[in-house]
């Protein structure tokens, strides 16, 4: 798997999402159980939840566009790109785009959900008989009305369960006439229509007026496609017109004649050569579920995997019981980590061992991240900053960040300071490295601990020392902080129990500060959640956040 | 009866899709995925050969790293996909 350059992630768990607009290529209810079900797969494996709101701005807006929709990334028409979705952020970031020049559908051909009938809004099932013939397609058969209709069952004469199919004379989606059926004919600008149409709108659309006159009442919506309407083309939501003749040959079936693409089209006129009006014919679609759930992978922080079965791989590939890959669960909890499991009861022991009781020779867990939601650019300030080992360490609260002191160095975390240093409470006050011995010292409360590699020594108490507070003992520290053996002068003093206490106060920095360390030939005193950064001629040559400037967040 | 049809290929009004060559194709594919063309963040912009571009293409599809426009590569760049870029810009 892969993540956004940045690791690009919510900073909160709980996400919100909006759906702006909808597809005439399904009923409005089979889109929004769609995309709920997309968000689903990633809440399944994470602590994050998804809220849908209706109005405002949620973090993820959803829409249909087609070619160009108001982005710098149009859509390319039928098939080759399908959608697309930003990394999180602000604004347009998160948001996820599908292109409504695609058919969609659950992924096996038209998804039709009835309305009225007698079936409970039950999806039509395809092929399915009345009165002898077999019908793949609603159809009118039957009516006097006009009105598509399905059965919902193999064989309507036994059954008996029917539904009325999407058409714009039983509703309309979005616009301003809460789903009223088209009127026709209708005025629009003193023309009279006779169907929907695409009419005054630059995106393709097609709308009805529901009332007789839309210059007068400005009523309008949207047509939903028939389940028998093309896609694309330029007569979008139309049905093919059988037969229909093309370069003067006469056609009684969709063909991919005159195309190099091979996609099958028909006319929606009886003469393409005369109308030029035309669509691609319907086909199995593609599965908004699906694509939504990878889209939305991107909405939440996720690149492409090159993993061919991974959900993130780029390319589209039905698959009827999906479910997320290893891949995809990892890259997504690398984000956000696991759903969260209830704690459980475990066998109570020392949280401070005695030092006699420590065996030097046992081998601290390897150090490995918990958590990843911790982020440690939420948190204004941290317990103790520090460089050991080269690196920059951050603690708060039983967990701990580092980054390499380079300029490029990169914060990893958090991890588990009693995974790394078992003998240490979850608190640091301070703490630091000796470079000559490498001992590292750390501070709680008014005890320390010293560790030489994987062996403990401690608790020891400061006052022993004659140190009253970690406050005491930076004093103690900075008294001596330009000798050239600094650190090791100190661990010295520390380990003959004879500190030198002298009151040293440096004109520019905090007598108060928690946190003294050299960092990029600096030395940094912290407090709160500020720094002084002093420089070789003893001048504080900056202040600044921590967050800010050392983790740059 | 047995003679080939000879198909004419059409410009149909309103099409997105544009009639284009294979090589055409190819480079559009490249660039709008990000293989080739890569802008850095300094803002210098570094030319990736084709066949360089075409093999990471190549790797990051799972596809044999040949750094030509073979057949496979050729028709996984006419698959349907996501338009997220797979190479970072």
């Amino acid at each position: 798997y892969q993540t956004f350059e940045g690791d690009l992630k919510w900073d909160h768990r709980d996400v919100t999402y909006r759906i702006i607009n909808y597809s005439p290529d399904m009923e409005s209810s089979l889109i929004d159980d769609s995309f709920a079900r997309a968000f689903k797969v990633w809440s399944d494996v994470t602590p994050l939840t998804f809220t849908r709101l209706f109005d405002g701005t949620a973090d993820i807006m959803i829409s249909f566009g087609k070619a160009n929709h108001g982005d710098p990334y149009p859509f390319d028409g039928k098939d080759g790109l399908l959608a697309h979705a930003y990394p999180p952020g602000e604004g347009l970031q998160g948001d996820a785009h599908f292109d409504d020049d695609e058919h969609w559908t659950l992924g096996k051909g038209p998804a039709v959900k009835t309305r009225y009938g007698n079936a409970d809004g039950a999806i039509c099932h395809f092929p399915f008989t009345f009165e002898g013939k077999t019908y793949t397609t609603c159809t009118t058969d039957g009516r006097t009305d006009n009105l598509p209709w399905c059965a919902t069952t193999a064989d309507y004469s036994k059954d008996k369960t029917f539904g009325f199919c999407p058409s714009e004379l039983l509703y309309t989606f979005g616009g301003n006439a809460d789903g009223a059926e088209c009127v026709f004919p209708f005025v629009f600008l003193d023309k009279e229509y006779d169907s929907c149409t695409t009419e005054g709108r630059s995106d393709g659309y097609r709308w009805c007026a529901t009332t007789d006159n839309f210059d007068r009442d400005i009523k309008y919506g949207f047509c939903p496609s028939r389940d028998t309407a093309v896609t694309g083309g330029n007569s979008e939501g139309e049905p093919c017109q059988f037969p229909f003749v093309f370069l003067g040959k006469a056609y009684d079936s969709c063909t991919s004649e005159g195309r190099g693409d091979g996609k099958l089209w028909c006319s929606t006129t009886d003469n393409y050569d005369e109308d030029k009006k035309w669509g691609f014919c319907p086909d199995q679609g593609y599965s908004l579920f699906l694509v939504a759930a990878h889209e939305f992978g991107h909405a939440l922080g996720l690149d492409h995997s090159n993993i061919r079965e991974a959900l993130m791989y780029p390319m589209y590939a039905y698959v009827e019981d999906f479910s997320l890959n290893k891949d995809d669960i990892e890259g997504i909890q690398y984000l956000y980590g696991p759903v969260p499991t209830p704690p459980q009861p475990t066998t109570p022991t020392t949280p401070y061992p005695d030092p006699d009781e420590t065996d030097p020779t046992d081998e601290p867990e390897p150090t490995k991240p918990v958590d990843p939601t911790k982020d440690a650019c939420k948190l204004d300030k941290f317990d103790s900053i520090t460089v050991t080992e080269g690196e920059l360490h951050f603690f708060k609260d039983g967990l701990y960040w580092k980054m390499s002191s380079r300029s490029d160095g990169v914060l990893k975390g958090p991890f588990s300071i009693s995974k790394r240093w078992p003998a240490l409470p979850p608190v640091i006050d301070s703490a630091f490295e000796d470079p000559l011995t490498k001992k590292l010292y750390f501070f709680s409360g008014n005890r320390f601990w010293v560790y030489t590699g994987q062996s403990v020594l401690g608790p020891r108490s400061i006052e022993k020392l004659g140190l009253p507070n970690i406050y005491a003992l930076w004093r103690l520290l900075v008294s001596d902080i330009f000798n050239d053996n600094f650190w090791y002068g100190f661990a010295q003093k520390i380990d003959n129990g004879y500190p030198r206490y002298t009151d040293i106060v440096f004109g520019g920095v905090p007598n108060d500060a928690h946190d003294v360390f050299q960092h990029k030939g600096h030395i940094y005193f912290c407090r709160d959640r500020f720094y002084w950064r002093m420089n070789s001629r003893r001048q504080v040559d900056r202040v600044g956040y921590v967050k800010y400037d050392l983790l740059k967040c | 009866w047995s003679l080939p049809l000879k198909s004419v290929m059409v410009t149909f009004p309103g099409d997105i899709i544009k009639n284009m060559t294979d090589t055409d194709l190819a480079q559009t594919y490249l660039k709008r995925f990000g293989y080739l063309d890569r802008v850095h963040r300094s803002g210098f912009q570094s030319m990736v050969s084709t066949s360089k571009a075409l093999k990471r293409m190549q790797r990051q599809m799972g596809l044999e790293e040949t750094g030509d426009l073979d057949k496979s590569t050729l028709e996984a760049m006419k698959r349907p996909r996501c338009g997220v870029p797979d190479v970072a810009n």
